[in-house]
């Protein structure tokens, strides 16, 4: 899961 | 989400509290590096543009919250309170901080587009923003405890990510390399300042650089 970040945190 | 994001978080919204709340009762923002401020607007505008095409109740409000309250304090320190504020010794060069960050952005993000690279900006950016305040407690020698707070506040937020990575990584939901590395960095910067707070301020004596 390298690099997918979500983009869920602040 | 888990309890050290949360608590992260709450120190974040709790930093921003002590700030604002340090500039409008002394109505002075003397001992705050305006230059960092900006740098947070900055990190905030270019971090949070995903606000335009994505919507979580908490993770939106609290970006309107940072956006917002970044926004206010600039708006207090070029305004109302700008008589105290003293640009003669808020004198790092910030250039180099968004110079570097413009590159590492540019060499490595997760895609080309043009929010992706914002966003790695973003990343790298506030791991030293904090770099001018920190110049300036060092060049005077000394600050208000209510200061030491707020730094220290704005330190514990980034620190207790690194937990909230782990945890993550270990319950395999997550794992970027890059918010960790910059993460850890941000709380390294952070380091020195944590020791003196704790063995001055929490003893309750003025926070003094030896």
């Amino acid at each position: 899961k390298v690099g997918v970040n979500p983009k869920d945190e602040l | 989400m888990n309890i050290f994001r949360l608590a992260g978080d709450l120190f974040h919204l709790i930093s921003i509290f002590i700030l604002i709340h340090k500039m409008t009762t002394s109505k002075s923002c003397s001992g705050i590096s305006f230059k960092s401020q900006a740098l947070y607007l900055l990190v905030y505008v270019t971090r949070y543009l995903d606000l335009f095409w994505t919507f979580a109740l908490y993770n939106s409000t609290m970006k309107i919250i940072f956006i917002g309250s970044s926004a206010y304090v600039l708006h207090l320190m070029t305004g109302p309170f700008k008589p105290t504020h003293d640009p003669n010794i808020d004198t790092f060069k910030v250039r180099y901080l968004i110079g570097g960050a413009a590159i590492l952005a540019l060499l490595f993000p997760y895609k080309w587009t043009p929010a992706e690279v914002l966003w790695t900006f973003s990343i790298w950016l506030e791991s030293v923003a904090i770099l001018p305040q920190l110049f300036m407690v060092q060049r005077t020698g000394a600050a208000e405890t209510i200061t030491t707070h707020y730094i220290f506040a704005l330190g514990a937020y980034r620190a207790l990510y690194i937990p909230n990575w782990i945890y993550r990584y270990l319950t395999s939901t997550f794992w970027d390399p890059l918010s960790i590395i910059a993460g850890v960095i941000q709380t390294v910067l952070y380091s020195d300042f944590f020791y003196i707070y704790y063995t001055k301020v929490l003893q309750g004596r003025k926070f003094e650089l030896p």
